[in-house]
């Protein structure tokens, strides 16, 4: 089962 | 004080064919050192990172840093009204509500000016590592365009494998399954034609048919697209838009549950 990801999740909140 | 001007308003029109089927809104933030704009689609599945370097513009100026939020889809109805051998100046004064553009025909017996409100965008930031990726790939950004698109009639999904021996794009669905294999090339006529890959590791991603085409919008920018990835990491596709800058759209894998 494949899902789509978030992008935030990948990168640091500035 | 802000002003930017461009010989030529085929780059800002194309910079916003590139951008605007993704994103509805987004912060054009100024410096001295240039225009960067940084935004994720409405779903966050995507993100969007555009750099256009102050010395790429014919002229360019900017007393304070300056935030400019703009409809996109407001600011290319206006970009549309531009001739493609117009210049284009885009102007504001600090702490401004507005936004100017100016076109000038070639011969300057024409002269146009668009005023367009802007938006006070609260959005949020994100900051990208810099990254080392497993492998990257570069390849005619038409030809990549043209891979996105047949394989988008098999299914919402590609899955792109990088191993040494070339980059394989596949995708299948309910009429059957379709997969194309590029081979590093051995010598080209035209360098923009080359498949390069560089490959620390092999890599299998799978990514949305459906950004990845919106992606291919930037493809008159440039005649090379980049590809990097890494396991379990957005993608980067990178255009290299001459002598001004770049657009990179990083998109989140599918990953397996």
């Amino acid at each position: 089962n494949i899902k789509q990801k978030g992008i935030t999740g990948f990168f640091t909140k500035l | 004080m802000f002003e930017a001007r461009l010989l030529r308003s085929s780059i800002l029109k194309k910079v916003l064919e590139a951008i605007k089927d993704l994103l509805t809104q987004a912060t054009f933030d100024c410096d001295d050192n240039g225009i960067q704009l940084q935004a994720m689609d409405n779903s966050h599945v995507s993100l969007v990172s555009l750099t256009l370097r102050a010395d790429g513009f014919d002229k360019y100026r900017c007393d304070r840093n300056i935030s400019l939020g703009m409809n996109l889809s407001s600011m290319s109805k206006i970009l549309k009204c531009a001739g493609d051998k117009d210049t284009v100046t885009m102007k504001a004064q600090d702490n401004a509500d507005t936004v100017t553009f100016v076109f000038e025909s070639p011969n300057q017996e024409k002269v146009s000016d668009y005023e367009m409100k802007l938006m006070n965008l609260d959005l949020e930031h994100l900051g990208i590592p810099e990254t080392e990726y497993s492998c990257t790939i570069r390849l005619s950004s038409a030809e990549f365009a043209r891979i996105c698109r047949d394989l988008s009639q098999f299914g919402e999904s590609i899955v792109i494998s990088c191993t040494k021996e070339g980059v394989r794009f596949s995708a299948s669905g309910d009429i059957g399954s379709a997969n194309i294999a590029l081979a590093q090339t051995a010598s080209v006529d035209k360098e923009e034609e080359a498949v390069v890959i560089e490959m620390e590791e092999p890599v299998t991603l799978t990514f949305a048919c459906q950004y990845l085409n919106y992606f291919t919008k930037a493809t008159s920018l440039s005649p090379q697209v980049q590809l990097s990835m890494s396991a379990d990491v957005p993608l980067v596709v990178e255009y290299r838009i001459p002598d001004i800058g770049h657009i990179r759209y990083y998109l989140a894998p599918k990953i397996d549950d």
